[in-house]
């Protein structure tokens, strides 16, 4: 497609949890994501990739930056339970890229991460599909970070 | 809304492969899907949460099972170069649950990953956005999850 990328959007209202040392057995992430269903609490992105330690699994989710301590109180029995720790990050930032095939056409995502890195942000998380490219980086670069992807793809251009 | 579930599909084209030991600093996941770019090779998702041992990063990212060999080639260099290994499963399914505010209706997520658990089968990555949740599991058990997600949310009625 001659527009694989149409839209950027930086979102700041977000924190990110980090969970670790959860075993790594069908039920751990129900358990954990039931009980944050049991506290009304809205999760934004979940991320679960290489597992840590053997036969130990972590993953990351955001949050409402207001809902932190309610999820953390939420997801603490659990813990205790199963074994893990949770660890919140309130400085960060997500960057969504969408476009058709945005995610699936050759070598764009490896354009918006470089246009990122290109302010120095480092990316402490990614989520993509085949329309939406999600980064997280800390909040601090965001703006530019923002700005480079815009220039990168030109969106800065009147449509 | 009165159904945040609208269908379920089981994606059993793809291959993980599992990127550890990488560094943790700006520019780095340019590198690795850049050269993925420029050998052609599309990316269905791209999954980094937590990282590994201090300072090392880790990410997994899913390609089409006739390209895990051209992939692997395609990084090899840019790991060489930095350090890290890459590492291929070929037996995954992938399965994706659609609706408006799937992701982000409180306890939807739970009730996805406790179907899929339901039969057994181990999650092994989750990507998740508004609309789209994600999960990986080994292919053996695929069929199975698939029935128990569209049990759980009625996927079955005639509509
Ligand atoms: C590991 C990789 O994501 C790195 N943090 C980067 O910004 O490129
Ligand atoms: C860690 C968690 O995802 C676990 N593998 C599960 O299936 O629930």
């Amino acid at each position: 497609t001659e527009r694989p990328v149409t839209g950027v959007a930086l979102d700041l209202n977000h924190s990110r949890i980090n969970v670790v040392g959860v075993p790594d057995h069908p039920g751990v992430a129900a358990d954990i994501f039931m009980a944050l269903g049991h506290a009304n609490i809205s999760v934004d992105m979940i991320i679960q990739g290489v597992p840590g330690d053997a036969s130990r699994q972590q993953m990351s989710f955001t949050v409402n930056k207001d809902q932190v301590e309610d999820a953390l109180d939420a997801i603490k029995p659990v813990l205790d339970k199963l074994g893990g720790t949770a660890v919140a990050d309130p400085k960060i930032a997500k960057l969504s890229v969408v476009g058709i095939a945005v995610g699936s056409t050759p070598g764009v995502a490896g354009q918006i991460f470089e246009a990122v890195s290109s302010v120095g942000a480092n990316i402490e998380m990614i989520a993509t599909s085949e329309v939406r490219v999600s980064v997280v980086i800390q909040d601090d670069k965001a703006k530019d970070a923002l700005k480079a992807v815009h220039t990168a793809f030109n969106l800065d251009a009147v449509q």
